[in-house]
């Protein structure tokens, strides 16, 4: 899956 | 968490309480430009609106308040405490010119085609290019004071330290995220000049001047 739906970082 | 995500978020966390002495301690936001600051609090609250849909941590939330937080009370304090020493004259650098293709950018280049993922990558596209107005200005001044050199390398390094964070993720994780990356790359890559004239000057005890 390219990308996420979710983004950890600041 | 590794240690250049957290040096770098350390680092970013710096940068605004530097701002904030250099504000607080002389008095006066000359210098700093009130649209690179504009631009900050619009990347923080369309970045962070996620905050009310996923936890990720603890870290990551406070994280999350505290940017907020601390970019709105900086536009605060530079458009009604300080303003009489907020200088506009200096400060022209056309943010539509920035806002506007980082919106369409964010348009055709997301993860996804939904409203928090458009916000997201257009946060990323703006935050890269955010620290142009105070870079203008600071080319348009000539010279700086030493704390606003801290703050500009200080912030300029958080997103340096991020692509050292994003090798290292991608070897030990495979973690990929080419928005990020490429904006990140373009974001540290305006700081060349400013880096180059701070490890030159600056740290040599000179004050931050350009070349006439």
């Amino acid at each position: 899956k390219n990308g996420k739906a979710h983004h950890d970082e600041l | 968490m590794n240690i250049f995500r957290l040096t770098a978020d350390l680092m970013h966390l710096a940068s605004i309480f530097i701002l904030l002495l250099k504000i607080q301690k002389t008095r006066s936001c000359a210098g700093i430009s009130f649209k690179s600051q504009l631009l900050y609090a619009l990347v923080f609250i369309t970045r962070y609106i996620d905050l009310f849909f996923y936890w990720v941590s603890l870290y990551n939330t406070l994280m999350k308040i505290f940017f907020i937080g601390s970019s709105l009370y900086i536009v605060y304090l530079m458009q009604v405490k300080f303003r009489a020493t907020n200088d506009p004259v200096l400060d022209t650098f056309r943010i539509e010119y920035l806002l506007a293709p980082c919106a369409l950018l964010a348009l055709v280049a997301n993860y996804a085609f939904t409203a928090q993922e458009i916000l997201w990558a257009f946060s990323v596209y703006l935050e890269a290019g955010a620290i142009l107005p105070q870079l203008f200005m600071l080319q348009r001044r000539g010279e700086a004071e030493t704390i606003t050199t801290h703050y500009l390398f200080a912030l300029g390094a958080y997103r340096g330290l991020y692509l050292l964070n994003w090798i290292y993720r991608y070897w030990a994780e495979g973690y990929v995220d080419w928005i990020a990356w490429i904006a990140g790359l373009v974001q540290t890559g305006l700081y060349t000049d400013f880096f180059y004239i701070y490890y030159t000057k600056v740290l040599k005890g000179q004050k931050f001047e350009l070349p006439a």
